[in-house]
């Protein structure tokens, strides 16, 4: 594993447990989208299919039942917890995020490497993951002040794709190793569609101010 | 030419 993939991964892993502690301290999930959620929980449980069939490591075996787990656990808070959910923004949050699915998984049908379950499953799963923050982003936008965790959190799952694509780069040259060109362009449209909040992140981290989405 | 296939990523 390089150094890209590591970060990778502790920037994904950091964003998650940045929303758990917001979640958690603040007994509060305003900001967050559902929307966004479920369909992270869709893309794990489409993804990790795999593990049942292969097995690669301990690592990413545990790596991917964090996710599965956390992104269902923040779903259940979201939509079940007594005090958790009374703080969703449910007006706010009214992305049509069937379609996401819908065009997700067609498209998967169409553009995929091998006709079977499994890679139809792992296409799906790398598009829809691609286009899954976009309910959360859009939702931001909406309510205007991004308190301090949420910034946090969407900076973090941003990163994370961002240092996918340089550790795709690093593995072309170091191992001869093309990565699956579906995962090389839907990380760089998954990566673009945060290029505004990085810039509005950014800006706000050098002028110390609080995060602010223009509408 | 460079092989395909990133199983081992998450």
């Amino acid at each position: 594993m390089n150094i890209f993939r590591l970060a990778g991964d502790l920037t994904h892993l950091i964003s998650i447990l940045v929303l758990l502690l917001k979640i958690y301290a603040t007994k509060s999930c305003s900001g967050i989208s559902l929307k966004t959620q479920e369909l992270y929980a869709l893309v794990f449980l489409a993804r990790y299919l795999d593990l049942f069939t292969d097995f690669v490591s301990v690592y990413n075996t545990v790596m991917k039942l964090v996710f599965i787990g956390s992104s269902l656990a923040i779903v259940w808070c979201m939509r079940m917890h007594r005090i958790v959910k009374r703080s969703y923004n449910r007006e706010l949050d009214t992305f049509r995020h069937y379609f996401l699915v819908a065009g997700s998984f067609v498209l998967a049908l169409v553009v995929h490497e091998k006709f079977t379950l499994q890679e139809i499953f792992w296409a799906f799963s790398i598009y829809l993951e691609a286009v899954a923050i976009l309910p959360q982003l859009v939702l931001l936008q909406r309510s205007g002040n991004v308190d301090n965790l949420t910034g946090q959190y969407v900076f973090f799952l941003g990163a994370y794709r961002a240092f996918y694509i340089l550790n795709w780069i690093y593995r072309y040259f170091t191992e001869q190793r093309f990565g699956r060109w579906i995962s090389w362009i839907s990380g760089l449209v998954q990566t673009a569609l945060y290029a505004d909040f990085f810039y509005y992140y950014f800006m706000s981290w050098k002028n110390n101010a609080k995060l602010q989405l223009p509408a | 030419g460079p092989k395909s296939s990133h199983k081992d990523e998450l």
